[in-house]
């Protein structure tokens, strides 16, 4: 398997929507 | 500062961290947690001089991935020694064994509550702090959670629902035990109890009465001086599940730049307007993992040469704890490729641990680096900043920060 490790999600916001198993990424999510 | 969308064009000062802490808040809906990196400046954990080289980390990150796959290998690994040696046997709900992750944040546990550092992880499940009386703790950065100091504080009889789903199959004097293995051989052994969390700052709007979590009393390990670790997996003993009812399934976090911002970790499922999103995917064989679908990268705005199938097939993990995203050979040879041909004009550099496409920008100004993108299934995008292109462990050695799976045949 593939893993997609911390240093490609820094400064994204990473929603984790287990309501409906899905996941986002929002640019700039720290700011 | 940026030469389109395509390109990072970085002064080359600015290459490596801060060495002195500028906080920066993050902003986040209700009941978040700050994030900081475990060795940044921002970290309260820092150690002056003890934080490890980044060979060290790579290295670590390596034993994480290893780990990672033997799980989702399936039995068939199982008669592997190698495999054998580092606990992976152990049967699933014994603990997901996949080491220490490396961001933390504060939570209170108990009545009066009281802080702790722990790191936080979505590979895994059972949250855990280090509790008086202790057989064998390490040194951690505060004092130890003391049961008897808090009234809301209860052991979990060995006949409890959480006792049974953990699978430890040890009891002690009408006490469960729960027992962690890590993939680094890390380890946490001791006490499954309840108790009130506190998470923020102290109101208590924001607590979990009965929280589940492990009271640990024989831990070895690379955990630093983490006071624990608390888990964002899937299973129903995470945080991120026993926080549901009060705040909503899911979660997010923002994972801050090394040194000059803090993050946030939030329950609740509440995007920010301009998230884009992919399918959750879940796998029977390793339930507690957050699975997505990768199917291609793009290098300076065009789409590296490898078929989605390349990438669907093994499936992708995400997690928090893991440093160095890991391609399907097949994969990270077509974006190497790529990657390298458009850095032609600068001098390469010594490969570090897993990292073998480095760069020597000593006597530059200014560098000129190609974006990266992953594209995920039903077209999310995460254009990549320039800390998730380059690890830059000196001027003199930049590298590309992904790193290969090895044999995709395997």
């Amino acid at each position: 398997i593939g893993i997609l490790g911390n240093m490609q999600q820094k400064t994204f916001a990473v929603v984790y929507d287990v309501a409906n198993q899905k996941i986002g990424f929002g640019a700039k999510g720290c700011s | 500062e940026s030469s389109g969308p395509d390109w990072h064009v970085v002064s080359v000062t600015s290459l490596l961290p801060d060495a002195v802490c500028k906080p920066k808040r993050a902003v986040s809906n209700s009941s978040a947690l700050s994030v900081v990196h475990r060795h940044a400046p921002c970290s309260p954990l820092q150690a002056r001089g003890g934080e490890p080289s980044h060979a060290e980390i790579l290295d670590r990150d390596q034993d994480r991935v290893d780990s990672i796959h033997r799980l989702t290998a399936g039995p068939s690994t199982a008669d592997d020694p190698a495999s054998a040696s580092k606990g992976v046997s152990l049967p699933a709900r014994r603990g997901v064994p996949l080491g220490t992750a490396n961001y933390i944040v504060s939570v209170g546990l108990g009545t009066p509550k009281r802080d702790f550092l722990v790191v936080f992880d979505t590979g895994s499940d059972l949250s855990w702090v280090q509790c008086k009386p202790c057989d064998d703790c390490y040194q951690q950065h505060d004092p130890l959670f003391d049961p008897s100091q808090s009234t809301t504080y209860s052991a979990v009889p060995c006949g409890a629902p959480e006792c049974r789903r953990l699978d430890s199959g040890s009891c002690s004097s009408g006490k469960c035990r729960y027992e962690v293995v890590y993939g680094d051989m890390s380890q946490t052994d001791g006490n499954l109890a309840r108790d009130t969390l506190t998470l923020g700052p102290s109101s208590s709007s924001d607590q979990l009465q009965g929280f589940v979590f492990g009271c640990g009393d024989d831990d070895t390990g690379l955990f630093g001086k983490a006071d624990g670790l608390f888990g964002l997996g899937r299973d129903k003993v995470s945080l991120a599940s026993q926080a549901a009812a009060k705040y909503g399934t899911g979660f997010s976090y923002c994972l801050p730049s090394s040194s000059s911002a803090e993050g946030y970790l939030s329950l609740g499922s509440a995007a920010p307007p301009n998230a884009q999103f992919t399918a959750m995917v879940t796998r029977s064989d390793t339930p507690s993992f957050y699975y997505l679908n990768l199917v291609g990268i793009k290098v300076a705005g065009r789409t590296v040469r490898v078929s989605p199938a390349v990438f669907r097939t093994p499936g992708t993990v995400i997690d928090s704890g893991t440093v160095i995203t890991r391609l399907p050979s097949r994969a990270y040879s077509a974006l190497r490729s790529s990657f390298a041909g458009l850095m032609r004009r600068y001098k390469r550099a010594p490969a570090l641990s897993i990292l073998d496409t480095c760069y020597d920008f000593t006597g530059r100004a200014k560098v000129r680096i190609p974006s990266v993108a992953l594209l995920f299934d039903g077209g999310a995008t995460l254009n990549l900043g320039f800390g998730g292109v380059l690890y830059v462990a000196k001027k003199s050695q930049a590298c590309l920060a992904f790193a290969s799976n090895g044999d995709d045949t395997s």
